[in-house]
């Protein structure tokens, strides 16, 4: 059995596809296999790594909804070991579908609590605590909480872990927060510093120590299908998810 | 009756909150009245403006649900002429609800298609092509699309216009594109410049000749409370902010 992580933060724009496409990559570099599921109608994780939309044939959409098996829907990347559910645009229909569903926050969980011939799967979530991502948090073990270093981003999170807390009592009494990992720290402003010196305050051991950089090089990457690992490994965006890949497995090991 | 504007794009943190708050200001900084509905339940829009979640007695939930009056729940701002229809956490759950509510797209219109004592309600929508955003898009005149010059902002574009022509046909045939603004426009790097050229590409004169930089006093101001405008009136981004509002009114003159 794979050990399955979301990446989540109902914040739009915090570096959650960035995450879950660099992490992935980081985690096969050395060795590991995953599958990436790109939870998200705006397919950001498919074209970070190079899936057109219009090539695919299946999508999340079938695994939700029409029992699709994710092996049959899964398709190959540029990066070897690592395979991705893509999304598509019937995804952004699925929320309204799900209202009315049987089993409606099972449905991912159903798809992916199965021996599946990988180490890893990682959820890339859409901006919203929405049944999409309740599908996610219900479905897997741990969660990855992206943040962005701006004032902003810190309102949402008492709202996130409530959110958790909820979905521990009521579906997964398993799932915990495996880390925190702020994003975007630009050292050449004081908000960021205040931010993650207010999130290491309430958050603590979870917050990872590998703090990933505003980095051009990380933007750059998706518009060539690539993740940034693969497009500069020596950029300092790419050097910081692969320190992070490196926390994640020791953290695995610790659990 | 006002002018009705949603600031819109499924697209996470691409600056839609940052817009409607300093475009609102701005407008108010001319001797307009204005209306701010925050249509997001994260509340960084009421946040913003200074408005304290826990002093708030109703929030846009009441609106939609309750139908209470939009000027029993609007509060005073730090910002002379300028109000706001504070979210709640309540506004989480709307989603679900409104998948099996009466008129469920004509919730917010019926709110605010009357006689107000404003000249502008400006709508902040939260990050996904869902039934809050849709009420947004069928209550409304114009959209302002704020759009982050990256890669990844550039893909859900044709989406969201896909979605607008979708509620021109079936709910409100006058909605159009106000304008598509550039946001966090970063002249050190070339990906900025390569994004706005395709924007303007496919866009034309719909793009605004302003364009909104990327700089740190946008994302100090909402920590004090405070727009842009009001917390350093002289950075580049509250000027930017300034000359866009400008240019509101004056396609508005043309309309
Ligand atoms: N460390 C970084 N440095 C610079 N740019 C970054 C960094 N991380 C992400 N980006 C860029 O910032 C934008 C937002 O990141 P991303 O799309 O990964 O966030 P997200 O949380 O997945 O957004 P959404 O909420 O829309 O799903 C993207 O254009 C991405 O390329
Ligand atoms: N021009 C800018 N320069 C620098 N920072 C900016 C700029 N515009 C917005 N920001 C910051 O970037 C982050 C994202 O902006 P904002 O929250 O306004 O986007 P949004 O589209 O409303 O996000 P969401 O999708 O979560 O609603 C915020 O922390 C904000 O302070
Ligand atoms: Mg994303
Ligand atoms: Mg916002």
């Amino acid at each position: 059995h794979p050990r399955l992580l979301a990446v989540a933060n109902q914040k739009g724009g915090v570096g959650k596809t960035t995450t879950a496409v660099n992490l992935a990559t980081a985690l096969c570099a050395v060795g590991q296999k995953v599958l990436l599921v790109d939870l998200d109608s705006q397919g950001n994780a498919s074209t970070g790594l190079g899936v057109r939309r219009s090539e695919i044939q299946k999508s999340t959409y079938d695994v939700l909804f029409d029992e699709a098996n994710v092996e049959d829907v899964a398709v190959k990347t540029k990066v070897p070991r690592l395979s991705v559910v893509p999304s598509s645009l019937h995804l952004a229909g699925a929320e309204i579908e799900l209202v009315t569903a049987d089993d409606r926050e099972y449905k991912l969980k159903k798809a992916l609590r199965k021996p599946l011939p990988y180490d890893y799967v990682i959820i890339d979530c859409p901006p919203s605590l929405s049944l999409l991502t309740l599908n996610a948090f219900v479905a897997v073990d741990s969660i990855v909480v992206p943040l962005q270093c701006e004032f902003y981003a810190l309102e949402g999170l008492s709202h996130l872990v409530k959110t958790i807390e909820r979905v521990q009592r009521s579906f997964n009494p398993d799932l915990d927060i495996h880390g925190v990992v702020l994003t975007m720290y630009d050292q050449r402003n004081n908000l960021s510093g205040a931010v993650a010196a207010d999130v290491r305050k309430h958050f603590g051991d979870k917050v990872y120590k590998t703090v990933i950089p505003r980095n051009v090089r990380l933007s750059e990457a998706p518009s060539y299908g690539l993740p940034a690992i693969v497009y500069d490994m020596k950029c300092p965006g790419a050097q910081a998810y692969i320190h992070l890949a490196g926390e994640v497995i020791r953290r695995e090991r610790d659990i």
